[in-house]
């Protein structure tokens, strides 16, 4: 079925967390093309991998409940990984 | 570490504060960054000197949004501060978000620990994975009076700077780790269908639905709670939690510690004699609970919310060798010991040990 008005709503919300969050702390590039099918793997899905390796999560390379819980906790400002110069 | 192995090539090092919140008396800013600064000074042998009118290693100070680092802050709750790797110049300053709700207690956000942590990255630490250190990048709300800076920690700053000249060497708590066969329990108790296992500040929940268990800093739930619970019951007919530590107890209605709490915990019956409490359970048939002290067990009547004359007796009267308690629960009728990393199963009725477990093994292993 069309997914309805709220829920793309909501879902466009969770991707722009997904990516602020990625961008914020795991060197996600601005120019990461998420949406285009090319033969490596999404950026996207490889840093969110990532991230969930580093917390400990199940790494599903999807923004699944405890994922997303753990973007919206309170945290420091430094990434996780790479350099902050 | 971060990458590139930054450190400060003095050990004598220098902070300034250039500025203060208003949400706090300046006071009780300069009490907080003083503690941070000596979480890291009491396990190196750094040392770091306040100055007022120069530029100093570390400057310290609360900041809007854009703040031209190219790191602007994104108002209240999200990032909650910053800092820089050792170096000159912007090297070493810990930037905070002056939008959040700074506080020296559990509300809002603990200045002392956030500048703990990021005084962590002004010396060289970037962030650990483990979910206890003081070093993970999200916030945790641990009371300042009880800190103790964790094992991981001292291990990474002292891997940078080498260790402090104290002659006894500090060591830290270590996160407790479900499959850790060595692993044991201050308390257990039931609550709404999970299990909840204390060990130290942390809280490992098993829900019978889900494959892993979740650990959490006691404080996350119940910020007013005291870590190192040494024993735990449910009563479920009241849909209540009682937990006990050193003389005192608390009790959780629901998922809320109820007002009025703590309380001595010689109002349930016990004599001045008794100092803690090491295990409890209620037995689910009788409404009766059995608290377990040393090597005895008293009984008391939740009806008559009085304890039971004739009591204490020795645990080897009614449980047989299971020698002192750690940690009691009930489930199916069955009542579970746990004494270091060893668990008995008790049945009531036949008054008999039928299995002995490792003390982990609820944990899926």
């Amino acid at each position: 079925f069309p997914v309805a008005p709220e829920e793309a709503e909501d879902e466009g919300k969770t991707l722009q967390l997904v990516e602020n969050y990625l961008q914020n702390f795991y060197n996600l590039q601005k120019d990461h093309q998420p949406h285009l099918r090319n033969k490596d793997e999404n950026p996207l899905a490889a840093k969110l991998k990532e991230m969930q390796a580093f917390f400990g999560l199940e790494v599903t390379g999807k923004p699944d409940l405890d994922t997303l819980e753990i973007m919206k906790k309170p945290r420091c400002g430094i990434p996780d990984i790479g350099q902050y110069v | 570490f971060t990458a590139g192995n930054p450190k400060w090539k003095r050990n004598n090092l220098t902070y300034r504060i250039l500025n203060y919140t208003p949400k706090m008396r300046q006071a009780d800013v300069d009490k907080a960054i003083q503690k941070a600064l000596s979480v890291w000074s009491n396990v190196t042998p750094l040392t770091f000197r306040k100055v007022e009118d120069k530029e100093a290693d570390i400057m310290i100070s609360f900041a809007y949004r854009d703040h031209q680092d190219n790191s602007p802050f994104d108002g209240p709750n999200g990032q909650l501060a910053h800092a820089f790797q050792p170096g000159e110049g912007i090297g070493g300053d810990v930037h905070l978000d002056e939008e959040e709700a700074w506080t020296k207690d559990g509300r809002g956000y603990n200045l002392f620990i956030v500048i703990a942590h990021e005084l962590g990255h002004s010396l060289g630490l970037s962030h650990s994975n483990d979910p206890g250190a003081l070093m993970y990048p999200t916030y945790s709300y641990t009371d300042p009076n009880e800190f103790l800076l964790p094992q991981d920690d001292i291990d990474g700053i002292q891997a940078i700077y080498g260790q402090s000249n104290d002659a006894v060497q500090p060591t830290g708590p270590i996160t407790p780790q479900a499959c850790d066969p060595n692993l044991t329990f201050d308390a257990i108790t039931t609550l709404r269908g999970e299990k909840i296992f204390f060990k130290g500040r942390y809280m490992l929940r098993k829900h019978p639905a889900r494959t892993e268990t979740e650990l959490n800093f006691i404080s996350l739930f119940w910020p007013k709670l005291p870590s190192g619970i040494q024993a735990a019951y449910e009563n479920v007919e009241r849909d209540e939690v009682l937990l006990f530590k050193e003389d005192k107890y608390w009790v959780l209605r629901g998922y809320d510690i109820a007002p009025g709490y703590p309380k001595p915990i010689y109002r349930l019956g016990f004599p001045k004699t008794v100092k803690r409490v090491n295990a409890a359970y209620n037995d689910e048939t009788t409404g009766k609970t059995y608290f377990f002290t040393a090597d005895r067990y008293w009984r008391y009547d939740e009806n008559k919310k009085s304890m039971d004359h004739g009591y204490p007796k020795k645990i080897v009267s009614k449980f047989g060798k299971i020698g002192r308690v750690d940690a009691a629960f009930q489930k199916d009728g069955y009542v579970y010991f746990f004494r270091g990393t060893t668990q008995f199963q008790f049945d009531p009725h036949t008054k008999r040990i039928v299995r002995q477990m490792k003390s982990i093994s609820w944990f899926n292993c």
